[in-house]
């Protein structure tokens, strides 16, 4: 149940992290 | 020595997006000690978030934390909305990953508020999916399912499929 728990609290942070892999603060 | 700043983060940008986060971290230390310098709350904001993101990948995720406050704190102090909320969005993902959902809900509650009086939807929609499973991973399934029912909404809404 903890793994299944885990797995889904990674769903929205996995899909915020493919944004920000490709994100910076231009100057 | 301004040059000197803009080119230390250009330097940064590059070595993160070719996914040297350690090298990018060191470029953006040295941003950020020449924003210092000249009182550039701006440029001192784009590189705690740069840092902030880098540490992300590095896995160091307190360090993250701690970057992404201070984009927080400068964000309010500059009056930027839009920014204030992307760092409140930032934070309460790094709280996920340090497995601290209290702090998560605050941030993402936080992220919602400002997406609302925004009216920014698609901001909306990942505060309320981002908040749907801080609630789940707590156990609290009444708010989940209240935030879940609220992303279906707005995902219908904006016609996002996935």
């Amino acid at each position: 149940k903890c793994f299944r728990m885990h797995a889904i609290q990674v769903d929205s942070v996995q899909r915020w992290m493919e944004d920000l892999r490709h994100m910076t603060e231009v100057e | 020595r301004a040059a000197q700043g803009r080119t230390y983060g250009n330097l940064g940008n590059s070595h993160y997006l070719l996914g040297n986060f350690q090298d990018a971290v060191l470029a953006h230390e040295q941003r950020l000690l020449i924003a210092k310098e000249f009182g550039d709350r701006a440029a001192e904001r784009r590189a705690y978030c740069n840092l902030g993101n880098a540490y992300i990948f590095l896995g160091q995720f307190e360090a993250a934390a701690e970057h992404y406050k201070r984009t927080l704190q400068l964000a309010r102090q500059l009056k930027d909305r839009a920014v204030e909320a992307q760092a409140c969005y930032s934070l309460g993902n790094t709280y996920t990953l340090l497995q601290d959902y209290e702090r998560a809900i605050d941030s993402h509650l936080k992220h919602l508020i400002i997406a609302q009086d925004l009216k920014d939807r698609i901001g909306e929609g990942r505060a309320c999916w981002s908040l749907g499973n801080a609630y789940t991973a707590l156990g609290n399934h009444e708010q989940a399912m209240s935030f879940a029912e609220k992303h279906l909404e707005i995902s219908k809404e904006i016609g996002d499929r996935s």
